[in-house]
This record gives C-alpha cells, sequence and structure tokens, in this order.
C-alpha cells in the first residue's frame, strides 16, 4: 500500500522536525507510482503532483501524526476535494416527467444502469418509463424489455419494422410518459465511440430534442489512460450533468474517476457495483480516494 | 510521435510519456526505456529515428519471444470439433468476437456450432442467436438460468454428430475478483475437458483495449482458474492503444491471437505484432 511504500521512504526520518524538499521528492516518486498503477491519466498526475507537493513541504511533523501519515493525508485530502462532494442522487425536474439521458462507449453498463435507476426511482414511490433508444445492438430492444419485466417497469419501444430514429424515439417516448404519467423516463442509447461524429451528431440531436435534465456518461471503471480521450470528447459534444462508475465490484482502482473529474469538472453520481439491479450506490469520494490510492 | 529531434533526455522523456499513456505498465516501460538507453550507448545510435526503431524492435521481441510464439497461432485439433472457450470479465466483447470467429471461419468454409453458455445475462442468449443467424452457424442453446456447462456439453455432442470443424462457446461475463464465479467457470473447463477427452483447445479471455492496469489482475486470475491459451483484444477501433498486453506478454507469456476493430461481423483481424508496435507511435 501507498502508506508502506512511504514507510520505507521515510524511515530515515525519526527525529526530525520538518519535512525537507527531498523527503517530499521522494515520497512524491512513490505517490506517482501509486496514482499511476491505479489507472490515474499521466498528465492528470503531473498536475496533481506539483500541486500538492508545496503542501507537503515544510509539513510540521506533529506529535501525533508521523511523516508518513502527513503525506498520506494531504494526498488523500487532496483527492476527496477533487472527486467533488457526495451526490444524494440526481436532479428531479419540478414539471414531470425528469428526463434522464444515458451515454459512453461499448460495454460498459448503460443497459443495466437503465434498469438500476428505474428500480431505484421504483422504489421511492416515482413511475418510472425505460426507453430502448439503441436500435443496433443484436437483442438490445430485447435485453431492456427481460430487465422491465424483472423490475416491474414498463419499457417504451419502437417497432423494428418502423426504423425510426433513436432521437425520434425518445421523442416519442417523452410524449407517452406525459399522456401515462410516467415521472421519470430513462433514455438507453447505443454504445459507441467518442470518435464516430455520426454517431455523436446523433446524440446531440437527441439531446436537443428531449432536453434532458440530466446526460449521464456511464464509464466502466477497469478504464484505462484513455478516459481523458472520451470523456472529454463527450463533454465537448453534449452538455454532460455527471458520471457513472459502472462494476466498482471488481478489483479496479478506479483511478479514472480522478482523470475524469480533472479534465470536465461534472460530479460522479453512482457507483455499479454488481450486475443485480439492485447494485447502485450513491458516490463517497472519501472511500474512492482510499480506493484509489491503494 | 515522429521520434524526430534531437536524441537528448525529452526525448526520452517522450517515449515514457507515449507509453504510459498507451497503459503500458510503468515497470515494463521503465525497463524498455532503460534497455533503449543501454542499446544507444552500445551500439552507438546516432539518431531519435535510430533510437525508435530500436525500440519498436524491442516491443516486438517481446511479443513475439518464442515461449510466446510456440503458442500464437490458433489451434486445430486433429480429433475434430476443436473446441473454443471463449471467457472474460462483463462487457469486454465475447459474444461479439464468437460472431466474428463464426464468421471468419464459416467463410473459409468451416463447419461452426456456436454454444450459448450464457445461461445468466438478460437477452445473452437471443444476442448470440441472432449473430448465429447472420453468420449461418448452428446455435446450441439451452432455456435461461440453467447450467452453463451442460450447453457446451450438448454442443461438443452435436458437433461430434454433425461433423463441426469448429465449436466455439460464449460464457457469462464474470468479474475475476468473484470466486464463485470463477468456481462455475472451473466446472464448465471440467465438464468441457471430459466430454471432448482433452482440455479445451482453445480458452480466449477477452479483453478490452480501453482496459488499464486491471488487464493484468483479470489475466493473472482467469489462468488461475483455467488455462487460458490466448488473448483477443477488442475495440482496437476507438482510440485505446491497448498497451497492456505488452506487460501481458512479458510477465505472463500470453499471446494476442485476435483483435476486434468494430461492431460487424468482419472486423476481426489475426495479430500482427509488427501492426500493432507501430499503432503505439501513432
Ligand atoms: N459486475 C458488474 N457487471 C456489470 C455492472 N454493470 C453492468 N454489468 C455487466 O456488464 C455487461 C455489459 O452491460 P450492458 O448493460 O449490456 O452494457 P451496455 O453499456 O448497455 O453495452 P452496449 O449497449 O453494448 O454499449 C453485462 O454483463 C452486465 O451484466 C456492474 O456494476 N458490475
Ligand atoms: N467498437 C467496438 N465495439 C465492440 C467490439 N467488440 C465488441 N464491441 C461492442 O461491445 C459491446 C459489448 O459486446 P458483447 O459481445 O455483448 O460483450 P460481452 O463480453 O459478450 O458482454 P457480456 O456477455 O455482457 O459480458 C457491444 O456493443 C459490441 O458491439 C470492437 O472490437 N469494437
Ligand atoms: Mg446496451
Ligand atoms: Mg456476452
Amino acid at each position: 500500500s501507498l502508506s508502506e511504500k512511504l514507510q520505507d521512504v521515510f524511515q530515515r526520518l525519526r527525529g526530525k522536525g520538518r519535512l525537507t524538499e527531498a523527503d517530499v521528492t521522494e515520497a512524491m516518486r512513490e505517490v506517482r507510482l501509486a496514482l499511476l498503477e491505479a489507472d490515474v491519466n499521466l498528465q492528470v498526475v503531473r498536475d496533481f503532483i506539483t500541486r500538492i507537493k508545496d503542501r507537503a513541504i515544510g509539513v510540521d511533523v506533529l506529535e501525533s501524526l508521523s511523516p508518513v501519515q502527513q503525506v498520506v493525508k494531504v494526498v488523500n485530502d487532496e483527492l476527496v476535494a477533487l472527486l467533488g462532494g457526495t451526490q444524494t442522487g440526481l436532479q428531479l425536474s419540478p414539471t414531470p416527467p425528469t428526463v434522464i439521458m444515458l451515454c459512453g462507449l461499448q460495454g460498459t453498463g448503460k443497459t443495466t444502469l437503465t434498469g438500476k435507476l428505474a428500480y431505484y426511482y421504483k422504489k421511492q414511490g416515482r413511475n418510472p418509463l425505460m426507453v430502448a433508444c439503441d436500435i443496433y445492438r443484436p437483442a438490445a430492444v430485447k435485453q431492456l424489455e427481460v430487465l422491465g419485466e424483472q423490475i416491474k417497469v414498463p419499457v417504451f419501444t419502437s417497432p423494428a419494422q418502423d426504423k425510426k430514429s433513436p432521437p425520434s424515439i425518445a421523442r416519442s417516448a417523452i410524449e407517452h410518459a406525459k399522456a401515462n404519467g410516467n415521472d421519470i423516463v430513462i433514455l438507453d442509447t447505443a454504445g459507441r465511440l467518442a470518435i464516430d461524429e455520426d454517431l455523436m451528431d446523433e446524440l446531440g440531436q437527441m439531446q436537443a430534442w428531449v432536453t434532458p435534465h440530466e446526460v449521464l456518461l456511464v464509464v466502466d471503471a477497469m478504464v484505462g489512460q484513455d478516459a481523458v480521450n472520451f470523456a472529454k470528447q463527450f463533454y465537448e459534444r453534449l452538455p454532460l450533468t455527471g458520471f457513472v462508475m459502472t462494476k466498482m465490484d471488481g478489483d479496479t482502482r478506479g483511478g479514472a474517476a480522478l482523470s475524469i473529474r480533472a479534465v470536465t469538472s461534472i460530479p460522479i453520481k453512482f457507483m455499479s457495483v454488481g450486475e443485480k439491479l439492485d447494485a447502485l450506490e450513491p458516490f463517497h469520494p472519501d472511500r474512492l480516494a482510499s480506493r484509489i490510492l491503494g | 510521435f515522429t521520434g524526430r529531434g534531437a536524441l537528448d533526455e525529452d526525448f526520452y522523456e517522450e517515449l515514457e510519456t507515449l507509453l504510459i499513456q498507451s497503459d503500458v505498465n510503468i515497470h515494463t516501460t521503465e525497463r524498455v526505456i532503460g534497455e533503449l538507453r543501454k542499446a544507444v550507448r552500445e551500439e552507438r545510435l546516432d539518431s531519435s529515428e535510430k533510437a525508435l526503431d530500436c525500440l519498436k524492435r524491442s516491443l516486438v521481441a517481446i511479443l513475439t519471444e518464442p515461449a510466446i510464439a510456440e503458442k500464437q497461432a490458433l489451434k486445430v485439433s486433429d480429433k475434430p470439433p476443436t473446441l473454443f472457450l471463449v471467457v472474460g470479465v462483463n462487457g469486454v466483447g465475447k459474444t461479439t468476437s464468437i460472431a466474428k470467429m463464426a464468421d471468419m471461419y464459416a467463410r473459409s468454409g468451416k463447419k461452426v456450432i456456436l454454444a450459448a453458455g450464457d445461461t445468466f445475462r438478460a437477452a445473452a442468449i437471443d444476442q448470440l442467436e441472432i449473430w448465429a443467424q447472420r453468420t449461418q452457424t448452428e446455435l446450441v442453446k439451452h432455456k435461461e438460468g440453467t447450467d452453463p456447462a451442460a450447453v457446451v456439453f450438448d454442443a461438443i455432442r452435436a458437433g461430434r454428430a454433425r461433423g463441426a470443424d469448429y465449436v466455439i462457446a460464449d460464457t457469462a461475463g464474470r468479474l475475476h475478483n468473484r470466486s464463485n464465479l470463477m468456481d462455475e467457470l472451473k466446472k464448465i473447463y471440467r465438464v468441457t475437458e471430459k466430454e471432448l477427452g482433452r482440455a479445451p483447445d482453445e480458452i480466449l479471455m477477452v479483453l478490452d483495449a480501453t482496459t488499464g492496469q486491471n488487464a493484468l489482475s483479470q489475466a493473472k486470475n482467469f489462468m488461475s482458474a483455467v488455462n487460458v491459451t490466448g488473448i483477443i483484444l477488442t475495440k482496437l477501433d476507438g482510440t485505446a492503444k491497448g498497451g497492456i498486453v505488452l506487460t501481458l506478454a512479458n510477465e505472463l507469456k500470453l499471446p494476442i491471437k485476435l483483435i476486434g476493430l468494430g461492431e460487424r461481423a468482419q472486423d476481426i483481424e489475426i495479430f500482427d505484432p509488427v501492426k500493432f508496435v507501430d499503432g503505439l507511435f501513432e
């Protein structure tokens, strides 16, 4: 762990009063390693180290805390600050329906998250509607319908032969929701590459037509250095209101969360922690910070 | 990355940055850069072009060393059907990669049978069924929620009875740190091995190119559960470089057998180490 690595670095610091620049430089090397191993983007790591290095130098080695604990505290506090505040759910619209649009790369867990959000709001006494806007992936619509049956939440679909575009399916779904008293509409979209201009334009059109209250980027927690690339591209193309980290029940450190915060400043809204539809947690920055540090 | 300019500290730093940002593990990166510095000195390389060339060759060497080269080619059994078991964590592209392999073999006149071994996830069987239709290959499936090992067992029997060249089995996505799911995979392996009369000819772990350092944990855990024989690296059509495979090759001697370059049946290629390394520097 980082604390153990820093212990080795600071072995010779017994009896010293303050941390010198040389002490801190060596400690920062361990912090840099820990963050890179946690998949934090290299440039984000460099900026992070620059910021905390000055705070760590000259830190008085207090009676109560060892030099290791001091450095770890500076690192941890900065991480928690950067990851953002604890989230308590999504912004619900005063004029229903609240529309939530999910987007992201292929296979990140969007369809499953659609079910999880529907289940989450159903338990709160809401009347959600899930919308199958992925007309490309084989059996994507069926997948959402199966989830809908599991939690007894309706799924809006457009018959395949209608050949309706995803933005028009979304628009029809909102009309349907208003007519049927659904106060939350969750739009599942097809996974896509951020560099696919046509598919990114499709998302842009959907967003323009239905003006969702939340546009959430769904991110696989095991993503590496590439996180800054696609997050930035999605952020530049759409008014993202937040992101969700999925598959957090794995053993990945999840440093991509810090990378995405650094390049977009959008908040982390939820953590998906399993395949079941009840496996959804609010975001806790302190927990994620210690996980990233390892 | 042009690799032009002076062969100075900046050059080495730029290379280090590029490798790390391609998801090459920091320790692998430091090793190859260290070896490059040594080679530049010993071979008296006098330009950054020559140094870059030297680095590329050493990266290709990592991917093609004898321990890997000897298991690089996709296995063909002399006792058909050849059986491939496809495994990996959730959402990486197992089902789609199976469709691509089915298409690849069907087009070359081979008879392929697919096994719908994901009996857990919503509409997983439906998804593979559509691909079987599109690639004109047969599908062996059971009801959702039933034993995945039984599906693979049946598919092997069907493969023998119908003279199939290949049986390719899909399995449910599973996180490598879930011991009950890894136990289920071990059971699928045991049942398969027993019915086939030998170990599966290939156990292909599908890895998403956007994955960072966690790929190492995935590979180690899957290898300790079943004998992973190779990697299918998917989603290389995106911006992610998949550099972690250099570490998988270096530390675990795992060959990359196939790469996925898109969502269509034809978006698959046999892994080419030179092309892959060139891609890191583009
Ligand atoms: N372990 C785990 N698996 C998850 C989680 N979220 C989703 N999954 C699984 O990840 C896989 C992909 O989930 P999907 O919901 O199909 O992903 P998607 O983003 O809709 O995929 P595309 O539509 O193809 O882009 C499935 O096997 C899910 O069961 C999670 O939090 N933990
Ligand atoms: N761009 C791109 N997308 C891919 C590639 N391979 C698979 N996909 C997409 O990734 C998503 C997940 O693919 P699946 O084949 O369902 O993945 P899986 O591993 O079987 O998922 P689970 O069974 O849920 O664990 C789908 O949207 C695929 O179209 C690839 O090489 N490139
Ligand atoms: Mg989906
Ligand atoms: Mg699958």
